[in-house]
């Protein structure tokens, strides 16, 4: 099984 | 003072009906450069990026930096007004609470024009970092399209696994598993119908059908999308829109537990 990953993290706040 | 006219109104209704399904409103950055939205979808999933030069546009002014948070359906009931071969013109006043869509017919026949509400949406700017991409594929949009379809009748995932000889993408599911293998095609002189892989590495990463269903909407933008794919880092989903600009969609990967 897998789950589903979030972007959170992937990219920075600017 | 903002003023924007395009050409033709069928391809931002085009744009609305990519980005609707993942989005409900979103705040349209309008800048000398052109016109940018960045934003989510509610789980934090995915991520939509538009991107709308100035320079294609037939008319473009803006005075100052304006951001119009706009409800998504209530833009779609505003285009659903427009003829396919009007032109629109979208203005706003700075500061405005209000923007103004008018739809002109080719011959001046007929004009229309609708006001909307603007909303205040509290929306972050997200920085996207540079990425050296293991592969980047390009393919007709539409063998895009009908891959994510066929494959998404069988499952909730789809594998996207590229290498030197090609792409393959497949599922599984209750009922079985199946498999849609490209190989890179020599069809140069058409490069919009042909399948071209740049593979620095081989890579094999999992997406929701879903999603990627989602993203297929935009299929009617462009001839040829672009996959970008790499460990550890959200797929890209590519689609140029011919003299206007790009739209973009990045995606997270699911993950074994």
């Amino acid at each position: 099984t897998s789950t589903q990953a979030r972007l959170d993290g992937f990219f920075t706040v600017l | 003072m903002f003023e924007a006219r395009l050409a033709s109104s069928a391809t931002f209704k085009k744009v609305l009906d990519a980005i609707k399904d993942l989005l409900n409103e979103a705040s349209f950055d309008c800048s000398d450069a052109g016109i940018q939205l960045q934003a989510m979808d509610n789980s934090h999933v995915s991520l939509v990026s538009l991107n709308l030069k100035s320079d294609g546009f037939e008319k473009y002014r803006c005075d100052r930096n304006l951001t119009m948070g706009m409800n998504l359906a209530s833009l779609s009931k505003v285009f659903r007004c427009s003829g396919s071969d009007d032109t629109v013109t979208i203005k706003a006043q700075d500061d405005a609470d209000t923007v103004t869509f008018m739809f002109e017919a080719k011959k001046q026949e007929k004009i229309s024009d609708y006001e909307m509400k603007l909303m205040n949406l509290d929306q972050e700017h997200l920085g996207i970092p540079e990425t050296e991409f293991s592969c980047i594929i390009k393919l007709p949009s539409g063998e895009f399209a009908r891959i994510v379809r066929d494959l998404s009748q069988f499952g909730e995932s789809i594998v996207i696994s590229c290498t030197k000889e090609g792409v393959k993408f497949s599922t599984q599911g209750d009922i079985g598993t199946g498999n849609v293998k490209l190989a890179q095609t020599n069809n140069f002189d058409k490069e919009d119908q042909s399948v071209i892989i740049d593979m620095q590495e081989p890579v094999s990463l999992t997406f929701s059908c879903e999603y990627l269903n989602s993203f297929t909407k935009a299929t009617p933008l462009s001839n040829q999308v672009t996959l970008s794919l790499c460990d550890n880092v959200p797929l890209v989903v590519e689609y140029q829109i011919p003299d206007l600009g790009h739209l973009k969609y990045y995606l997270a990967p699911k993950i074994e537990e």
